[in-house]
């Protein structure tokens, strides 16, 4: 199969070409779009060459093409439903986060375990009792899942999710927490993301 | 200097030495650490090799040790401040966050902008009035800030940040923010880890 680390960049590009079509940009060159995303322009040709034969060398690439293209390869051109576990503080975020709208992605469903959340209505979405998480994605399924329960929590309502038969999940609690093979989860970590930054600031030795 | 794709995969490294180190493993080998971490054992020598020499050929590496190493060149032998903007749903979440502890990183404090929040202590932390934000900087500055403010608030205040000396931004808001050079910005996108997630789900064609 196709390097996972491509995988993972391909959403950057979409996003990048978006941004770059909502302008009016109609071409750009693999050195252009490798400068916006800080990649080689070698690396951009290497990962596009994965998914097909796009631009022609020396004239670049059509944006709007391409954004369809990737969009496609990516599986946008559907919407995903996604349930949110755990309706605290972080899930009452999510529940009103406006980066999904445009993006393919709906909350549908919500759980906690908490019975003064369980049934209010908050962001458009009954709270559901995560007891009834199996039936309730039986009568209704979703393919991916938001984590944002305590971190004792997380393991034991990921176990139920994949046995309901979700197959992604995004986790934010700060916990390794195991799937099995043909789930996908990724971890939302500040912690990875700060220490990347912590190196710079340490050997700028802006002492 | 070392190329930037190399540092973001560090503090993998270090999470994954240090569960090792908790669990009591004296001894890995790059091959052990690679399926640990989805990369190549060669990557793993590679990465390894801009920062010293580190175990021997065919007898691995000492996990206290290379953890250590890392742990100093990300700059983690210290303590890092941090400031909080917005102090809202995502916000109060992120002041109880359980991760910061034991990682080298600490809310100092936190503003916003709602006179109904400013003042009130959250988290053992006094909310302050981001208007203050620059006096209140130059009195005790910090390197890194994390921005949970609404979309639209995100540039202003990542503009007062950097005059007041920040250096580092995590920023939480769907926006593409810019900063000038010299400042690290990092985004936390759900959206680029969830698009990564459907690529899977659609090719794994669950139709
Ligand atoms: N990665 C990040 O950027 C980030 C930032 C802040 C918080 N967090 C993490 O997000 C999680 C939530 O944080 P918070 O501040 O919203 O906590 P919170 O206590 O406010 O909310 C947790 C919610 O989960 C519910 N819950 C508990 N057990 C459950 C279960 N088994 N099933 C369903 N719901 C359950 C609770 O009733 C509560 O409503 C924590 O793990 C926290 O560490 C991550
Ligand atoms: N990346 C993620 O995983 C994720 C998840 C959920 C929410 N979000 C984002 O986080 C941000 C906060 O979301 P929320 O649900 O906590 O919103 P919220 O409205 O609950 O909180 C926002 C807070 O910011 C304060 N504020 C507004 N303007 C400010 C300014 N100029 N300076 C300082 N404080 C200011 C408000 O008074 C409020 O307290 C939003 O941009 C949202 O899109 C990101």
């Amino acid at each position: 199969g196709i390097p996972e680390i491509v995988i993972d960049r391909l959403p950057l590009y979409v996003r990048a070409l978006a941004l770059l079509a909502t302008n009016g940009q109609e071409i750009i060159s693999s050195k252009e779009l490798g400068e916006e995303l800080g990649v080689t322009p070698a690396q951009i040709r290497k990962d596009l060459s994965y998914f097909g034969r796009f631009g022609k060398q020396g004239s670049g690439y059509n944006v709007a093409q391409l954004l369809d293209e990737l969009r496609e390869v990516l599986g946008l051109t559907q919407r995903w439903s996604m349930a949110l576990l755990g309706v605290g503080r972080l899930g009452r975020a999510i529940l009103s986060y406006g980066g999904f709208g445009s993006q393919q992605l709906h909350v549908a469903k919500a759980f906690d375990s908490d019975p003064a959340v369980i049934g209010t209505e908050i962001g458009g979405v009954v709270v559901e009792d995560v007891k009834n998480v199996a039936a309730s994605l039986k009568a209704l399924p979703v393919e991916i899942a938001i984590v944002a329960v305590p971190p004792s929590a997380a393991q034991p309502v990921i176990d139920e999710l994949v046995a309901a038969g979700v197959r992604a999940i995004l986790n934010y609690a700060p916990i390794a927490v195991r799937v099995p093979p043909g789930v996908r989860c990724r971890n939302v970590d500040p912690v990875v993301y700060l220490h990347a930054m912590t190196y710079y600031l340490k050997s700028d030795t802006r002492g």
